[in-house]
């Protein structure tokens, strides 16, 4: 089961969603590949501060096609990560035209899923974009079962999910399906009537495809970075944990988390 | 003068800040050009919710080099406003690899200066960026005169911000010069620890070009995109409203702004 967490929205939470959804689901038990498709690294950055040479991060899948077992690396109490480089920025120049690179994290990802080890399986994939609609976030939407889309709650977040929207539709012919899609309102204050407004407003635009579940403004979320960790290894009995575990509850329940 | 707004990582308030700096400085008597270099146009969606047409957008500029003057718009109190459009996406590569490509804003610019009218004529210029450091951003980081580097509160928008000091590093050869910069703090929460510890780390890493000036975390900021207004319209005496106006104070003070 692959997600794509995307939105060409900065700042909505993509990273901080991944990352705290795949140790959620790993408190349950699932394993998990996290995907860095972002050239600013910031979910890489989490797991090591330091990063990785770019040949060891995804940019190699683009530069020579490496197979994606040989990028895995392990990921304490999460699972796996593939780590992202800076040198990503280039794939669109460099590589954008290439026969079919619309697929190239597709086909890397069927084929680790056929491998006979451990590493590298996972029972989900959750593939942080960066805020930038270009062959990277596209190599994702063509790559995963499911879209999550986070969106802050608040006005110019409400407009960029109008254009994921738009953008979903878009893509359509060109994807041979409608993918499947959740909304995610993320910073949500409960103090501020904002926060009331754009989840209602969410509701009337997208219906079911918003989740019931909010992600709480919550200090929480923003530190575990800090520390190089997520949310429940930071601090369980946080709000953002509490939030983040009834979300994961949300999404299975739903059918949306095969 | 001309001021890049800029940051690759998103949701950092480059929008926001662009908006009501321009604000700010007309309130002074100053007169505001805005120039929106993102394809999902925020800034003109404050101005027009339905935004314009791509050919009087200043994607035109790059697909017909068409004369500033004639994308100009009147913006009632702030000055004029050059808007966006979602066509902006395709410039990376549909004229990235154009002859001078890097310098089409910068050329623009002077020439909109040189005209004998009142139309886009204004003692300051302020480019807001998209979260992606491609041929737009680069255009503005060629125009600008200097650039204004908004950074949230928190510990992976602090990452950023050493990202883009090596950016403007590596860039030197190229701009022939070192870029006159300010990093803001914005929402910034003083009951929370992390805030200071952010600005901390920050006047460490980078001393005096830290703004002494932080934005507050205030819901006011927030809501006046919803009512198509800057700040200092939409809540005059909010604490949004005073740290701009104290932005604006503190640029001037020091120089950064002519
Ligand atoms: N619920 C929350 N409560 C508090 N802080 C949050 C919350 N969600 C995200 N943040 C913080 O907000 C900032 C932006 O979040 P994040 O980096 O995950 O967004 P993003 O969409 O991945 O950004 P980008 O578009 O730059 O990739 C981060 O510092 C993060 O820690
Ligand atoms: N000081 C503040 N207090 C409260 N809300 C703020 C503040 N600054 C920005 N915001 C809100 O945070 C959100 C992100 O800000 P903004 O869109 O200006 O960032 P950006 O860097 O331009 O994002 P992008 O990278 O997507 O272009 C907006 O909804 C904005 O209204
Ligand atoms: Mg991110
Ligand atoms: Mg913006």
């Amino acid at each position: 089961m692959r997600i794509a967490v995307f939105n060409q929205k900065g700042g909505v939470g993509k990273t901080t969603t991944a990352l705290n959804l795949a140790a959620a689901s790993a408190r349950h038990g699932k394993r998990c590949l996290l995907v860095d498709l972002d050239p600013q690294s910031h979910l890489s950055s989490i797991h090591t501060i330091e990063g990785v040479e770019a040949r060891a991060s995804i940019f190699s899948l683009y530069q020579h096609n490496r197979p994606l077992v040989e990028l895995v690396i392990e990921w304490p109490t999460l699972g796996w990560l593939i780590p992202a480089h800076a040198e990503l920025i280039k794939v669109d120049s460099l590589f954008g035209k290439g026969p079919n690179i619309i697929n190239r994290l597709k086909a890397g990802l069927n084929e680790l899923a056929t491998a006979t080890h451990d590493k590298g399986q996972s029972d989900i994939t959750l593939i942080d974009c960066c805020p930038f609609l270009g062959v990277l976030s596209l190599n994702a939407l063509f790559a995963a079962d499911g879209v999550l889309i986070p969106v802050s709650s608040d006005h110019l977040s409400l407009r960029g999910a109008q254009q994921i929207n738009r953008t979903l539709t878009a893509l359509e012919p060109v994807l041979k399906r409608r993918v499947p899609r959740r909304y995610l309102l993320t910073r949500y204050d409960r103090r501020r009537r904002m926060s009331q407004d754009i989840l209602t407003q969410m509701q009337t635009l997208f219906g079911a495809d918003v989740c019931t579940t909010v992600i709480s403004e919550n200090v929480a979320i923003a530190e575990s970075p800090a520390v190089g960790r997520d949310v429940f290894a930071h601090a369980a009995s946080s709000r953002g944990a509490q939030d983040y575990a009834a979300l994961l509850d949300e999404l299975v329940m739903s059918g949306f988390i095969a």
